[in-house]
């Protein structure tokens, strides 16, 4: 303690602007540490491109308003496994360490397709997880007729995220031809590599502050 | 409670830019770049701490009249928060994904005396 004017409000010595200063900027990350729920701040050792990180915002942009509340997830493809057919057989992974307190209300898949496409095909999305590698025991979520080439948007149910107790979740990606073009599906090219890196988008609502409080009986 | 003066005595919002920048977490907080960061400062005598509108409560306007009013000497009151409003942030978490998320009660926009 020293000498001197004292803080109005507490009555502690008043702080050099130095120090207040340092105090501001200490409280204000442990203001923002705290309202994301984090302990420290996070070390990411493997950051998305930022032309990949710019396209997929660019993604999320809509237009309407934004609800309050909402929490939004955009997950990176975090390593592409093919097999068999390597033009469109590929198994996504994504790291997710956010926890959802509450069901996700919105899954979307978004894909890129290179424009090499003859026909409409299918894309047929299967949820992967150890359990599920025996094959005819994997769990369909969804198939989609692709329209266009470029990106997709595919809405996947909210069972896709069933798997995810380690965080990891893991989609296998199979193409189908169109009934009457079977060459279609060799065709489709699903692009996962540079800037067309495939992205997973949910949103969920944020839990409410005290919603951890036992209900009063 | 108004925006403080400079040389303000009495309980007011103190308006103060932080610069993401200067935490040095621009690598990981994409939006915004900074954040007011308000906080209340000042003194809240008895005359002013009783006072409707200037009180962060209708209790707290009883409770400081009650102890202006007491025999026996209690403890002063505070320069509080009386209304926040929540912040939109964009970061990245360990993984690399990318969250979107409204944190509540962020940003300080109205003091009163407790």
């Amino acid at each position: 303690q020293r000498a001197g004017p004292r803080c109005p409000s507490c009555g502690l010595p008043t702080l050099q602007p130095q120090e207040e200063r340092a105090l501001v900027l200490e409280l204000a990350k442990q203001q923002i540490l705290e309202g994301l729920q984090l302990t420290s701040r996070p070390s990411i050792s493997h950051p998305p491109h930022p032309a990949v990180l710019a396209r997929a915002l660019r993604r999320l942009q809509s237009k309407k308003v934004a609800q309050m509340n909402q929490v939004e997830t955009i997950s990176f493809a975090a390593e592409t496994d093919s097999f068999s057919t390597p033009a469109c057989g590929s198994i996504l992974s994504f790291h997710l360490s956010t926890p959802l307190h509450l069901p996700p209300y919105h899954i979307r898949l978004w894909l890129h397709l290179q424009p090499t496409l003859a026909g409409t095909p299918s894309i047929q999305i299967f949820q992967w997880g150890l359990e599920r590698e025996v094959q005819g025991n994997q769990t369909l979520l969804a198939e989609h007729r692709m329209t266009t080439q470029g990106w997709n948007a595919l809405t996947l149910p909210s069972q896709a995220l069933e798997s995810t107790g380690s965080g990891v979740l893991k989609f296998k990606l199979v193409c189908r031809p169109h009934v009457g073009n079977a060459t279609a599906a060799r065709h489709l090219l699903l692009d996962t590599a540079g800037h067309h890196q495939p992205f997973l988008v949910i949103k969920t609502q944020a839990r409410a502050p005290g919603g951890d409080r036992a209900k009063r009986r | 409670t108004p925006t403080c003066e400079p040389g303000s005595l009495l309980c007011c919002k103190r308006d103060h830019y932080v610069d993401f920048h200067e935490l040095g977490w621009q690598d990981w907080i994409l939006q915004p770049e900074g954040y007011q960061l308000n906080y209340c400062s000042g003194q809240c005598p008895p005359h002013l701490a009783g006072s409707p509108g200037i009180t962060a409560s209708f209790h707290s306007a009883v409770f400081n009249l009650l102890k202006a009013n007491s025999p026996w000497p209690s403890g002063p009151s505070c320069c509080v928060p009386t209304a926040r409003r929540p912040l939109s942030l964009l970061y990245l978490d360990q993984n690399g994904n990318v969250v979107k998320t409204d944190v509540p009660d962020m940003v300080v926009e109205a003091c009163g005396c407790s």
